[in-house]
């Protein structure tokens, strides 16, 4: 009946009453912060035409840039203890994701569950995660260079010549390996990724990043099929994290969000290794 | 060697470019999986031959050589699908976190397990903190996953020194002594 609200001293998510994110709180700022699961509709082309191409392993390329929403409305639980808040949440029968905030961390993961995607309508599917904010970002958006030095790109442009683009989805689409941000000049959003991803923002102040893809046709640059994975039957299901990270975009006592940003992405790319052993024959006496 | 020379190359395959982007047949993204596969159990057994031999201080301590104190380290490579057979299947065990990078780090750590009271202690005996969290219905619900946790204990392993490693005792609560502490209740909407 109310916003759903789980966090800590450092950050808070606020969930609406349909079950998405509607708001963050971080750094004395309480923005306007949604996010959404949509897939846009893979294009089906004539490969023997160069510009009119499927979508495929090799390329992106939406059919007519159609997108659609997974859901208009999430089922969600709410789980909070001394360690880490969760919001578990059901957009329908192939995207799922669970929400959730650390004690101590000033951040926020989002670990999605996503596939099989459906065909039996015979369309191939590219789905996307996207983050809406009220930041007055201007085009302009930073994309990673395999965890190196940010890039600035700017929609619909590029810095060595003129460009014009003909696919305004596709045409705006940059690789990130573990990072894209964008800011104004009072609040900045980051998303750490965890793989590679293909990702954009075609909006100012949103960002997306694209999860999961089946595809029905072969978009003849080599590969020779359909990126369909159908081997144990039913598709691929996929499930990975995002790190999003809200606040100032200036520096706050010292510190800049962006060092925190990259401190943290050297932890979730290179976490401890874990090893488990069998103690059953021990008491934990023995042990010690 | 060999078995790191495996790895070696494997690891000189999965530079190929379509290794990289995916762009392989969907047979051949499995093999490499395989091959993967294979190369991390070959060095897993390299890394728990290192570990025991790091560990070999603490057993001269308790004046026993024998084989009791050799210890199993396995690694769960489904944990990325909250699967670990050890974790889900014994009520004591320990768990190993070896940290990669050049900084001391703090981590906070998810184990699958298919109750919800547990106890764990630190290297130096201190009781940690825990909490159990279910695992969402939907990843429960897929059919080809084999898993018996049904949730997931959450602690925060601190100060684990660079490139060092510290091990935690994580041992089932027999009675529900702790349920009410470490369960969160779900308030659904």
């Amino acid at each position: 009946s109310s916003v759903t609200v789980i966090g800590n001293s450092h950050i808070k998510l606020g969930f609406d009453t349909n079950g998405f994110l509607s708001e963050v709180t971080a750094d004395g700022l309480t923005r306007l912060v949604s996010q959404e699961f949509l897939f846009y509709e893979g294009a089906v082309g004539n490969n023997a035409e160069f510009l009119n191409r499927s979508s495929g392993a090799y390329i992106f390329r939406p059919n007519e840039n159609k997108i659609h929403f997974a859901t208009d409305q999430v089922e969600i639980e709410v789980y909070k203890g001394d360690l880490v808040h969760e919001v578990h949440q059901k957009f329908n029968d192939w995207i799922s994701q669970v929400v959730r905030v650390y004690n101590k961390d000033s951040y926020a993961e989002f670990e999605w569950l996503v596939g099989p995607i459906p065909i039996d309508d015979g369309i191939g599917k590219e789905v996307i995660t996207r983050f809406n904010s009220d930041i007055e970002s201007e085009g302009i958006f930073h994309t990673d260079s395999n965890g190196r030095e940010m890039i600035k790109r700017k929609l619909n442009h590029r810095d060595t010549w003129s460009v014009k683009i003909n696919e305004e989805v596709a045409g705006n689409y940059y690789p990130i390996t573990t990072k894209i941000d964008l800011e104004d000049d009072t609040a900045r959003m980051a998303i750490l990724t965890d793989r590679a991803q293909g990702g954009s923002s075609l909006k100012d102040g949103s960002l997306e990043l694209m999860v999961h893809r089946r595809l029905l046709k072969d978009d003849a640059f080599g590969v020779g099929e359909a990126l369909n994975e159908t081997e144990f039957g039913d598709g691929l299901i996929a499930r990975g994290k995002h790190h999003l990270f809200f606040g100032k975009s200036t520096d706050r006592e010292g510190v800049s969000l962006k060092a925190i940003e990259r401190l943290t992405q050297l932890e979730k790319l290179l976490p401890t290794w874990k090893f488990f052993s069998n103690m059953e024959a021990y008491t934990a006496d023995e042990w010690q | 060697a060999p078995h790191l020379t495996f790895m070696r190359e494997t690891l000189g395959i999965m530079q190929h470019h379509d290794a990289i982007t995916g762009t392989e047949k969907e047979k051949v993204a499995l093999d490499y999986a395989k091959r993967m596969s294979v190369a991390f159990r070959a060095c897993g057994a390299t890394t728990r031959n290192v570990l025991n031999q790091l560990t070999v201080k603490s057993r001269e301590n308790v004046k026993d050589t024998s084989a009791k104190y050799v210890f199993e380290f396995k690694t769960c490579p489904l944990l990325n699908i909250t699967s670990c057979p050890v974790s889900e299947v014994n009520d004591r065990f320990t768990l190993t976190l070896y940290n990669p990078l050049a900084h001391t780090v703090n981590e906070y750590v998810r184990i699958p397990v298919a109750d919800p009271s547990y106890k764990i202690i630190d290297n130096k005996g201190v009781t940690l903190e825990t909490q159990a969290v279910p695992i969402p219905q939907t990843l429960i619900d897929i059919k080809h996953r084999s898993s018996t946790a049904k949730y997931e204990l959450v602690f925060l392993a601190t100060n684990i020194p660079p490139l060092g490693y510290r091990t935690y005792y994580v041992e089932k609560l027999d009675s529900t002594e702790g349920r009410t502490k470490t369960r969160a209740l779900p308030k659904s909407t």
